[in-house]
């Protein structure tokens, strides 16, 4: 029975996309099956594990506007068990083509329902925004991974952020958990991230990962050469942490 | 006569609030009379320069969508030079409530034409998206900045803005042009980094700046004290570096 786990932050650049991927890598690794779904325009996580978002004819736009089967849609990657339902820029339209329609945040929900059976976990990548795309996942989703860069204005939009998860969970879906809060981009030599993690540590307690992902190099050479951060160095630094993630998800939920 | 210029691009973290606030103290710094337009619901730029976001009663939102003069919600920061129109998380509600105005991209233009006389420049700071409010800000702008954040994913997203800059001028804004593409949080140490910068130099020629922002931990610190980085250090590279990026504008648009 597949655990749908939307990737969410409205703040830009807090490692989203990196997470959905590498943590999408690391659990496939550990022997599960994986599904990557891009739901965002910029169609930078199907970059990432090495496909061309021009060659991409049909993506999770078909999925909830014109009700295509994901299964139909979802290509393999060069990744073990790891498969891909890609983005595309037509994703922009989407926001406007569903607010009238009655249900509008269910559309993403409706169409994985299809293929939730086929994977262990389905990893929805979102873009930085609440908008109804966004909302559209987390209606999908069983649970939430919140990035949390180790930055300055990264801690100014949680607050707004978890806001909107309680509106999710009281109107639209009230399963809807939060899985844990991801510190990324950690630099033990800076101040200022060491200040952050204590600040979030303190204000989220147990929701924080222990895990954290530190700044490593290879983490965003990866896609370029459009590998997972596995396929790149997998004995690099950030690879270890995303294993180590991997391992924690797998653990809290009992599927060691 | 008061140039208006828009920083816009739908990758986030790349720095657009940082450049949005700190090449406003420069010119600032420089006796240009400067204004920063906070069109980002997060309102990273307000409190950025000290505000507090939560005690803003009145904001860019009222002045587009109830045609409030901007003139009466302006405030000064403690940077020379530098006043702000606040920025607010009712935002998120102005797209679509613009969505049916006939109007509906032209808003921002019609409010900010209250006060450029009154400035020399007037900065907005968007958020990571290409929706109505960014498309409000390109029809406001004289001209854009585009940060480059010197990482892989950052390039792959430069061509689908360019499209918008063009869709724009050629429908709702012939007058706008590029001030430039800003490469940013440049660390030359990485390969990664020196390839992006050759790869955009090459590509897009004279419209990069010839400033280039190195990464630098000062331009993160900075907000989390409520100052500028000229404020808070005036001697560090990143201050130094938007320095330079206003001086280079200044010349360009001959007004030193
Ligand atoms: N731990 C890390 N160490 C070093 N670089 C990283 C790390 N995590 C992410 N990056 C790089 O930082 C940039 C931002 O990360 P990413 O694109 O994953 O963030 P995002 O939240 O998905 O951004 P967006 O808001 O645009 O969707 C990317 O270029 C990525 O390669
Ligand atoms: N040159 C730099 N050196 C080091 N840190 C930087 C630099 N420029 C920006 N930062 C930091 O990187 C993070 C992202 O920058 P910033 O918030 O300005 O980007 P943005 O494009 O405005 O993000 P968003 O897409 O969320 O609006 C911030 O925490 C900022 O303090
Ligand atoms: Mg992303
Ligand atoms: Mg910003």
């Amino acid at each position: 029975m597949g655990k749908i786990i939307a990737i969410a932050n409205q703040k830009g650049g807090v490692g989203k996309t990196t997470t959905a991927i590498n943590l999408g890598a690391s659990l496939g690794a550990l022997e599960k099956k994986v599904l990557i779904v891009d739901a965002d325009p910029q169609a930078n996580a199907t970059s990432g594990v090495g496909l061309d978002p021009k060659n991409v004819k049909t993506s999770i736009y078909e999925c909830i506007i014109h009700n295509i089967n994901p299964a139909d849609i979802v290509l393999h990657t060069d990744s073990p068990n790891l498969d891909i339902l890609p983005g595309h820029i037509d994703l922009v339209g989407a926001e406007i083509e569903m607010i009238n329609l009655p249900n509008r945040e269910k559309m993403m929900r409706m169409a994985l329902s299809n293929i939730k059976e086929d994977y262990d976990f389905i990893i929805i990548d979102c873009s930085p925004s609440l908008g109804l795309v966004t909302v559209n996942a987390l209606c999908a989703a069983d649970s939430v991974i919140i990035p949390v860069q180790c930055e300055y204005f990264a801690l100014e939009g949680l607050g707004k952020l978890l806001n909107t998860v309680k509106i999710v969970q009281n109107l639209l879906n009230k399963d809807l958990e939060i899985e844990g809060m991801l510190l990324t981009m950690y630099d033990q030599r800076l101040r200022l991230a060491n200040q952050v993690v204590e600040e979030v540590k303190m204000h989220f307690q147990q929701l924080v990962f222990n895990t954290i992902i530190f700044r490593n190099t290879k983490l965003g050479e990866a896609p370029s050469h459009g590998e997972t951060v596995i396929m790149f160095d997998a004995t690099c630094k950030g690879a270890v942490n995303y294993l180590n993630l991997a391992r924690e998800i797998l653990q809290k939920n009992n599927l060691t």
